[in-house]
């Protein structure tokens, strides 16, 4: 079934079938954390964390419709909010404290090793404080990452050919669909029809602020990258470069 | 080119029918 076609309720049970399974670090962690080693546990995981990305990304009903390059570009600008995207739902749950993974909590306190992340453990612990505050729902959770991924280079972008006009084209769509899923979801929770509005634009205003630490999270992974803290190897160096690179 | 050879990784993924789980 093309997505243009499903009712929210269909899109949305689509994209949680797509939902990656839970994922371990798989190390022994030698506590207390050096600044090397918990880089390195970090970046391990994100390592582990983008391939399963690739994977969901591409069951998302229409992604794979959109021309290659799209896909690439949206994956490269957005991955490091996926990732913090998820780490706030599994964290949700978990006052003062970063899962991320069920072999690898942090708290916050534990930060203060490597040079430069508390700021960002902090704003990650307050965005977490914020969803939970709203109670995110599993079906506003995986729309707002859709979204993410979807939005993630919208503005940056502006189609040249006739063939990415096409694929902006298919992307716009495919945004309507997931804003509508959305809706569906928030319509379920028996809510008002004002406060239906107001919790739409309230979780949709919290990712301009993911964007915010993502953009922190990244300067920070290129320094610590740079200083030669942490090697960054595979997809992740990829992504990584690609962000340093491509702006 | 250049995006496919900058992103080769990602590219390879991203057509490759083959579960990302057994690359990794």
């Amino acid at each position: 079934t093309h997505h243009s076609s499903m009712s929210p309720e269909e899109f949305i049970s689509r994209i949680m079938e797509a939902e990656p399974p839970e994922i371990y670090l798989m190390e022994d962690l030698k506590k207390p954390f050096t600044q090397a080693s918990m880089m390195m546990s970090l970046t391990n995981l994100a390592d582990k964390e983008l391939v399963l990305m690739i994977s969901w990304a591409k069951k998302i009903p229409g992604f794979v419709e959109l021309s290659l390059a799209d896909q690439i570009h949206l994956l490269k600008c957005c991955w490091l909010e996926i990732l913090m995207l998820g780490l706030i739902w599994r964290s949700v749950d978990h006052p003062g404290k970063l899962i991320f993974s069920p072999d690898f909590k942090l708290n916050r306190e534990e930060g203060q090793c490597v040079e430069g992340i508390m700021e960002i453990f902090d704003m990650l612990l307050a965005a977490t404080s914020r969803f939970r505050e709203l109670k995110l729902q599993r079906e506003e959770y995986v729309c707002l990452k859709a979204m993410i991924l979807l939005n993630s280079n919208l503005c940056t972008s502006s189609p040249q050919t006739a063939e990415e006009l096409e694929s902006r084209n298919k992307l716009l769509r495919l945004l309507d669909s997931v804003i509508d899923a959305l809706v569906w979801a928030i319509s379920k929770l028996g809510l008002s029809t004002q406060q239906q509005t107001l919790r739409l634009g309230h979780l949709t205003m919290l990712l301009s602020h993911i964007r915010h630490v993502s953009n922190k999270g990244m300067d920070h992974l290129s320094t610590m990258k740079r200083k030669n803290v942490v090697l960054v190897y595979d997809l992740l160096l990829e992504m990584l470069d690609a962000n340093m690179t491509g702006g | 080119t250049s995006l496919k050879e900058k992103h080769k990784i990602l590219h390879q993924l991203l057509q490759n029918s083959t579960s990302p789980v057994d690359l990794a």
